[in-house]
């Protein structure tokens, strides 16, 4: 049953090479999904602003248009306000804790300094190790860092709560019951002859290739994250052949075979895109011009563009905060970590010190 | 995103 658990081991050059491989990887892999979320959310922001698919939708005028409906079950489904408030709760504890654990970090470095520092006062230059000051510019760094992250991840907090206070109000009404979320858009006159209009139809079909589109991408972002292979062969060949890795050229290459057909399908899809919001936006033109407009038509179209907005930004509070919580969980651990560092190196420190001082003593 | 992230954080030192 003997497993060779140095079977992993690679040369320290092909580490380097795989970490920054790594690096490249996550920078291409990230860099491709951020274009394409933010793609997303530019045209629902489109959508919303000019009222669709709601627009095209609403025959009576007075009945809740079937998209705005199925966004308000899509956030109570989700548990509306209540997994927002939630999330928000866990959020300030979960801060808290990681800024005392770094503070308690580097509280121990501290206290063990001055008392190296007293102890060098002390004795000059008989004291002959190396400063405390010194040994620990590197953790320091490290805690600094980690305290710009926390700072970081503050502001990040805030943002998400002033987010949640500016939407909260429309977010509660897209939870109401369906009879309630009604009465609370104003009436509008019904839109003459919608259903037979050209425009209408040459709307509908362009709504749904762009929801094609945000499928498509949701596809792409599936297929490019369960992308796998292994470097490490590749490394180690080239090591061992050229005794050198230029690690830039064999991971670009790499790259570029593993994800180019990638890449350039999302750049197809963002034009695709660009297209369609432009005709989406010409068609919706000519639809404003066809359509009846009055000041009850307008109070009713602007509800609704709220409350798709609203569902929107909802959706995107709850991955802020999720994303938050999965920040500070994980970040918890570095600093546990860290923790255990400055620590271990203290109690080095004292037990080196006490020696010291024994000697000193004795001479 | 938002937040910071994890993997800039984490900082392999070789052990000294």
């Amino acid at each position: 049953k003997f497993t060779d658990v140095f079977v992993k081991m690679v040369p320290l050059a092909v580490q380097q090479a795989l970490s920054a491989y790594g690096q490249r990887r996550a920078d291409l892999v990230n860099r491709l999904i951020a274009q394409m979320r933010e793609s997303t959310n530019l045209a629902n922001g489109v959508l919303a602003s000019l009222n669709l698919p709601a627009a095209i939708e609403d025959v009576s005028g007075d009945s809740i248009p079937q998209s705005i409906l199925d966004k308000s079950k899509a956030v109570i489904q989700q548990g509306g306000l209540q997994t927002i408030d939630q999330l928000m709760r866990d959020l300030p504890e979960l801060l808290q804790r990681n800024r005392e654990i770094l503070d308690e970090a580097l509280k121990v470095l501290d206290q063990e300094e001055v008392t190296d520092n007293e102890l060098k006062a002390k004795f000059k230059e008989r004291w002959k190790r190396t400063p405390s000051s010194e040994l620990y510019k590197p953790l320091r760094t490290e805690g600094g860092n980690f305290r710009t992250a926390l700072d970081r991840a503050t502001h990040a907090d805030k943002v998400v709560r002033e987010r949640y206070a500016t939407h909260s109000e429309v977010i509660a009404l897209l939870c109401k019951p369906e009879a309630e979320l009604n009465a609370a858009i104003p009436s509008g006159n019904p839109t003459k002859s919608l259903q037979g209009s050209e425009v209408v139809m040459l709307l509908k079909t362009l709504l749904a290739a762009l929801n094609e589109a945000k499928k498509e991408r949701e596809t792409f972002e599936n297929d490019i994250k369960s992308v796998q292979f292994d470097m490490s062969s590749k490394f180690l060949t080239a090591l061992a052949q050229d005794g050198a890795i230029n690690e830039e050229a064999i991971s670009v290459t790499e790259l570029d075979r593993y994800y180019g057909g990638y890449t350039e399908k999302v750049q197809q899809n963002l034009k695709k895109q660009e297209e369609l919001l432009a005709k989406i936006q010409a068609a919706h033109e000519e639809f404003s011009k066809s359509t009846q407009s009055n000041t009850d038509a307008n109070q009713r179209e602007e509800m609704l563009k709220k409350l798709a907005a609203g569902h929107d930004q909802f959706v995107e509070l709850v991955n802020n905060l999720k994303e938050g919580t999965k920040f500070y969980n994980g970040f918890t651990e570095i600093l546990l970590k860290f923790q255990t560092k400055c620590s271990d190196i203290v109690f080095a420190r004292k037990t080196e010190r006490d020696e010291l001082l024994k000697d000193l003593q004795q001479s | 995103s938002l937040y910071p992230s994890l993997e800039d954080l984490k900082v392999d030192k070789v052990i000294q």
